[in-house]
């Protein structure tokens, strides 16, 4: 379902290249289950913006659902976003002046279903993150890891095809990572394709593929052997 | 070096209240190296604000080096604030328009130093977090884990008493998560007093004393034996 060919992203600052990624050529089928790892910057964010529909490459090609995404003017792309991808961003991108629910329920507006059932959905996804209690709280009367898993349900209300989580669990306890953690692992039985970032080996062990970076290349790609 | 009473928090939103720290008294000698662990929303880092002066309490004392902080100034604070703490906060809280040498350099202004000496001094911390060849990107132009880095940098670079970290590593892979380890343990062992919090139990270990909150209250409070 994603399939990317010699994919690179270069950013220039004045007379210096930082080449974020250099040469990535990946395919991942649908409802696969792949945790991304490697170094602080060394270029997973940047992959995870590209499969996202969120950024442009510098080079190379990407084909999503098996149609390459460079072809695709901007109302196809902004459907894409909306429809097929639910990403949890590294550093959330709540909007401060909704309340959680709102936040939660921003990607329902072109579902077509009412306000109230909207509101009803993400309150939901809410309660499943253990937000129940916090859905009329704004951005900055929640915790960070409350943000985190506002997030997060913002990226699972539409029930996408294919979920981008970015460092899900990085400001979550234990207890309430394991939490987060087996509501991915029931949308991928569900049928959905996930793709999460993961500093730590006990979230990566959850993934069905482990794929390493460093320096924006792919060092390692390996099938988890014990699941 | 630090000392309250009974310290609470609530916050007041229409007809809810959100008991966010319900009666904290804690003393915490010079020198000490304390991790603050416990669930999602349990009262980190609103302690953590009020222990770096950034908040007041709503209710209880609060001595910061045996004086009482609800009777100090604005000045008084502003000074303390810069030149006692260094804070590391969960969601960097980094100057956008700054780059990383100027986000870092920021709490030198008031240090006396000329401007090429406040900016040397911030690239040598820059250096030892890894950053040295980034110090010119801003916020936007840097991957999570080097923001994170670029705010624990800001932090140390005045060399402050106190050091106040919240979740230091919560975006960093392990081998960066080390080097910054070592280098907080660097400082505490050069007389600093160090309060970090922290998900991982593996962070935590480095500590000698582990605070564990619940619900805004002490749960445990116990030696690490194994130091
Ligand atoms: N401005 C505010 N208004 C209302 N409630 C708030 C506000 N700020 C924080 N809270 C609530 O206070 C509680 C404690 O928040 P705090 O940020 O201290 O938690 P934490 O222990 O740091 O959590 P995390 O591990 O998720 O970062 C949370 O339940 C949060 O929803
Ligand atoms: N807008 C930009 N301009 C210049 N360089 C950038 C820009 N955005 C990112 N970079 C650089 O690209 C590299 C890859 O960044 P990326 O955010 O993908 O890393 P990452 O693997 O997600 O790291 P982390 O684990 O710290 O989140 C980094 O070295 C970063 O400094
Ligand atoms: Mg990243
Ligand atoms: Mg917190």
């Amino acid at each position: 379902v994603i399939s990317t060919r010699s994919l690179s992203k270069t950013y220039i600052m004045g007379t210096e290249k930082v080449h974020a990624l250099r040469d990535i050529t990946l395919d991942i089928k649908r409802n696969e289950y792949v945790a991304l790892m490697g170094p602080s910057g060394s270029g997973k964010s940047t992959l995870m913006n590209l499969l996202g529909c969120l950024d442009s490459p510098t080079n190379g090609d990407y084909e999503l659902n098996g149609i390459n995404v460079s072809t695709m003017d901007d109302n196809d792309l902004a459907e894409v976003r909306n429809r097929e991808i639910g990403f949890v961003f590294q550093t959330f991108n709540l909007l401060p002046r909704l309340s959680a629910l709102d936040n939660v329920a921003l990607p329902l507006v072109y579902s077509g279903l009412s306000k109230s059932k909207r509101e009803e959905q993400a309150e939901q996804v809410l309660d499943s993150v253990g937000l129940g209690d916090r859905v009329e709280h704004k951005p900055n009367e929640l915790s960070g890891g409350q943000r985190q898993r506002v997030a997060i349900a913002r990226a699972l209300v539409n029930n996408p095809a294919i979920i981008l989580a970015d460092e899900p669990t990085g400001n979550l306890d234990t207890k309430t990572s394991i939490e987060i953690m087996s509501i991915l692992e029931k949308i991928h039985a569900g049928g959905n394709t996930v793709i999460l970032v993961t500093h730590e080996p006990d979230i990566a062990e959850h993934a069905h593929r482990i794929i390493r970076l460093r320096d924006g290349l792919v060092e390692k790609d390996i099938r988890n052997q014990d699941i």
